[in-house]
């Protein structure tokens, strides 16, 4: 799977995300990615992309998720990230990626890895793929 | 605060020991798409034309699981999904089952901005993509000779498993569960 998210200056926000799907899929077989609300998401508060085992990431309304905690708890964007890729989805399934309408930008997941990249208007970038990258 | 853009190249059980000849493709890659979204966000180009135009560039690369080098189905054909949406108006379009649209992500923005509809799936989607006249190749086009081996490998240990996951690894004694978990 592969996906972006991005915000400009004015704090407009979109999500975008494409996908094979799962090797030794069945034919037939919908993932995550093309779920609104799943592996894609976007509203006026953030933008999030999805990848990793698509059906628990479809259980775990992973992109909503990440709004609704900002939206109803008043996360920030990092925790509601971080939250529910450790509290709302399976070990080993989920990495997410999101940018927030104020320019903060997470990427999480708690697979082995990730291959991930990142930049802000700051001049802070960022390019990885295991922890501690 | 300003402009941000994050991107992914899918998420697994990817090896720290990947040989070098296989991970440095990838790292260079993503400082590349990473480039491309910048230069476009610097340029003033909006957040949905910057998202589409990464992942263009992601779709176009046959590392990553998405158009070329997209893994295949148990019959060892390419089914594709892509989906995308505007956090301002909430308007989005996604496909799946598409296997000749060169940039399955393309078609999906014309399926949120041409049609009353938000998601269209296999023969439809596929006719919509010849209505529009968004590129079209030979679903051979996505095919690499990685992917018919990763295939392989999945089918002998009768597994289905998400990007650049070791199939020995995860590997269960009792039939193909595979993803079925949760």
């Amino acid at each position: 799977t592969v996906g972006c998210v991005a915000v400009d200056g004015e704090g407009n926000l979109a999500a975008a995300t494409s996908t094979g799907g799962l090797v030794n899929k069945m034919v037939g077989r919908i993932g995550d990615t093309p779920i609104i609300g799943a592996g894609t998401y976007a509203n006026k508060l953030c933008a999030v992309s999805a990848t990793g085992k698509g059906e628990a990431i479809i259980r775990g309304t992973v992109g909503r998720e990440v709004a609704a905690l900002m939206e109803y708890k008043g996360l920030s964007l990092n925790e509601a990230t971080s939250y529910v890729v450790k509290e709302c989805t399976p070990k080993f399934t989920t990495g997410v990626i999101a940018v927030s309408a104020s320019g903060e930008v997470a990427m999480s997941y708690n697979t082995v890895g990730m291959f991930r990249a990142c930049a802000t208007e700051d001049g802070y970038t960022e390019v990885g793929i295991w922890a501690g990258d | 605060m300003g402009w941000a853009i994050a991107l992914h190249g899918g998420a697994g059980d990817i090896p720290r020991s990947m040989p070098s000849n296989r991970l440095e493709p990838r790292k260079a890659a993503l400082h590349y798409c990473l480039q491309i979204g910048v230069e476009a966000l610097k340029a003033g180009r909006s957040p949905l034309d910057v998202v589409e135009l990464v992942v263009c560039a992601l779709e176009d690369n046959p590392n990553f699981n998405a158009g070329k080098g997209s893994v295949l189905t148990g019959k060892g054909t390419v089914e594709m999904e892509a989906c995308i949406m505007d956090g301002n108006t909430k308007s989005c379009g996604a496909v799946s089952g598409v296997s000749t649209v060169k940039n399955a992500i393309s078609l999906a923005r014309l399926v949120m901005e041409k049609t009353p509809h938000i998601y269209l799936g296999f023969e439809g989607a596929e006719e919509f993509a010849r209505e529009q006249g968004i590129e079209v190749v030979d679903s051979s086009h996505f095919i690499t000779l990685e992917n018919i081996e990763r295939l392989k490998q999945a089918k002998e240990a009768n597994r289905v498993q998400i990007d650049f996951t070791q199939p020995i690894h995860q590997e269960l004694k009792d039939g193909p569960k595979g993803d079925q978990i949760g």
